[in-house]
């Protein structure tokens, strides 16, 4: 669902 | 502990309608239908970030109803030039998630 290596759940980082 | 909630009932009306015309999926929206509004406000993106770390309260990428009044307030002060904090205030944490 995020970029990939985002382990974040924030959609605008 | 029972610091009343600084969204005022006829704010969360209003923020409530937004919420319910973007569409939630079990009472929830994702960061894909959340994006866009915050996006509409015009502020910085780093600064929508600060603000969906601060309305996501449990991490977990989507907002329910409370969490998105809280993202939309913080918004609308950014928008009238009030910083947006680096922690949530206790009066910002919506009564259901204390």
């Amino acid at each position: 669902q995020y970029p990939a290596g985002g382990s974040s759940t924030n959609p605008f980082l | 502990v029972d610091i009343p909630w600084v969204v005022k009932p006829e704010e969360k009306l209003k923020f409530d309608s937004i919420f319910d015309s973007l569409g939630p999926v079990g009472g929830i929206l994702t960061g894909d239908k959340v994006k866009p509004v915050l996006l509409n406000s015009k502020l910085p993106v780093d600064i929508l970030g600060r603000v969906w770390e601060l309305s996501d309260i449990d991490r977990d990428g989507m907002l329910d109803r409370d969490e998105f009044s809280v993202a939309m307030y913080l918004v609308y002060r950014a928008l009238e030039g009030e910083p947006v904090p680096m922690s949530l205030p206790p009066p910002l944490v919506p009564p259901s998630k204390r």
